[in-house]
């Protein structure tokens, strides 16, 4: 999983 | 993915590609200030860390390097571009944005998700973007009239971080995990910044006049 949820947006 | 975050990503990506049509067609930069595409390039190479290290999607992939490529390709054509260069002009863009770079970096060094080097430079650059588009609104005032692209270009630069919080509210009612108060309140900020320039670009559609932002 991401580190953080919100880095899958740019 | 959501409908608004891809309306928004496409609407960014539309604000580059009017840039650099206005810059490669007219072989002019008039009218764009350098310092906020330098502060542009800051924000995304500082935020795009991970692009070799995380894969999310080819799309994601993709966008960052569009995004990275082109702002230093502008960057690059105001400063090297023997023809672009001589089109600028640095006494309108006269925006002291290193303040921005320190402000938002000892911000973001108090202010973040999690002490580490990678969250530290996510919300600097979360933080510099909203900014940075200060010195282009300075010198859209200062040299009055605005050319049909550069109006363009800012317009959907703006926009597309008003897509970007529709698709925080959507997600926010649609996933539990959501905590980006940093995104949120940043992107606020930053849309806001834009609501004089929203406006007068209204009125001057609805005239059907020349775009003028009031000194």
């Amino acid at each position: 999983p991401l580190e953080h949820p919100m880095h899958d947006e740019l | 993915m959501n409908i608004f975050r891809f309306a928004g990503d496409m609407t960014h990506l539309i604000s580059i590609l009017v840039l650099l049509l206005k810059v490669y067609a007219t072989k002019s930069c008039s009218g764009i200030s350098l310092k906020t595409q330098e502060l542009y390039g800051i924000v995304f190479l500082a935020r795009y860390l991970d692009l070799f290290t995380d894969f999310i999607s080819v799309y994601n992939t993709v966008m960052k390097l569009v995004f990275i490529g082109s702002s230093l390709a502008i960057v690059w054509c105001m400063r090297f571009h023997r023809v672009v260069k001589r089109s600028y002009d640095r006494d309108v863009d006269t925006f002291r944005h290193y303040f921005l770079v320190g402000g938002c970096f000892l911000l973001a060094l108090f202010v973040h998700e999690k002490f580490s080097f990678r969250e530290v430079f996510w919300a600097f650059s979360i933080y510099l973007e909203a900014v940075a588009i200060l010195p282009q609104l300075i010198l859209l005032q200062r040299s009055g009239n605005v050319d049909n692209l550069t109006g363009q270009y800012v317009l959907f630069l703006g926009a597309y971080r008003g897509f970007y919080i529709l698709n925080w509210i959507y997600r926010y009612f649609t996933e539990d995990q959501f905590s980006r108060w940093i995104s949120c309140v940043s992107g606020l900020v930053q849309t806001a910044l834009y609501a004089d320039f929203f406006y007068y670009y209204f009125i001057s559609w609805k005239n059907n006049a020349k775009l003028k932002l009031p000194a």
